[in-house]
């Protein structure tokens, strides 16, 4: 554990409960893609499949339940809670073009062979991905409220801190993983349009809106 | 066998 791992992780913690409060509050999932959750709520279920039989630390045990029951907790106030409010007319992106690709690529490329280790590849490929649904939506409605930005910019810091993270175990610890690190540079690569606009406008007070 | 994988990551 080095302080940018532990920074990416509460940057994914904090990003996760920003947009509980926010839909808890709010009473309304409205400009939220539940597409993007239950990508996510799939990815915490595939990669955390190790938590009975791997363990590495309280601190990774609390963490993976804490992910698993808040992805979970999201996904049943979108489509049950607050359904009503749900903007599936904006939520059309089609999850098998993203879940297929992600099967079949951890199929092909992964570490070992095996049914845990496959799974975690997928969790891993299908991560970098998930976040497409939610991007879409914003670029269908052409708008976010501030405070999705907030949730966006969080969730993009996290991928983007685990790099710095994983650069400083390659040198320090001599460990290097190349399916996490090119997954998670793709993950990071597709925020950084946000990251532009949020930077531009979203802290400037300005609501994130996209050029007509 | 894994030499270089990551599952102490979250």
């Amino acid at each position: 554990m080095n302080v940018f791992r532990l920074s990416g992780d509460v940057a994914h913690l904090i990003a996760i409960i920003i947009l509980l409060l926010k839909i808890w509050t709010s009473r309304s999932c409205a400009g939220i893609s539940g597409k993007s959750q239950i990508l996510f709520a799939v990815t915490f279920v595939a990669r955390y499949l190790d938590l009975f039989t791997n363990y590495v630390s309280i601190y990774n045990s609390v963490m993976k339940i804490v992910y698993l029951l808040a992805s979970f907790g999201t996904v049943y106030l979108m489509y049950m809670k607050f359904k009503a409010t749900y903007d599936h007319n904006h939520d059309t992106f089609r999850l098998e073009f993203l879940i297929l690709p992600a099967i079949a690529l951890s199929l092909i490329i992964n570490h070992d062979f095996a049914v845990i280790e496959v799974f975690w590849t997928f969790s891993i490929y299908l991560e970098s991905v998930a976040i497409l649904p939610q991007l879409f939506m914003v670029s269908k409605t052409g708008e976010a409220e501030s405070i999705t930005s907030h949730y966006l910019f969080a969730l993009g810091s996290y991928r983007a801190l685990y790099i710095v993270n994983w650069i400083y175990r390659y040198y320090m610890e001599g460990f290097y993983d190349m399916i996490a690190t090119l997954a998670g540079i793709v993950q990071t690569v597709l925020y950084c349009d946000f990251f532009y606009l949020y930077i531009t406008k979203v802290l400037k007070g300005k609501k994130l809106q996209l050029p007509a | 066998s894994i030499k270089h994988n990551m599952h102490d990551e979250l």
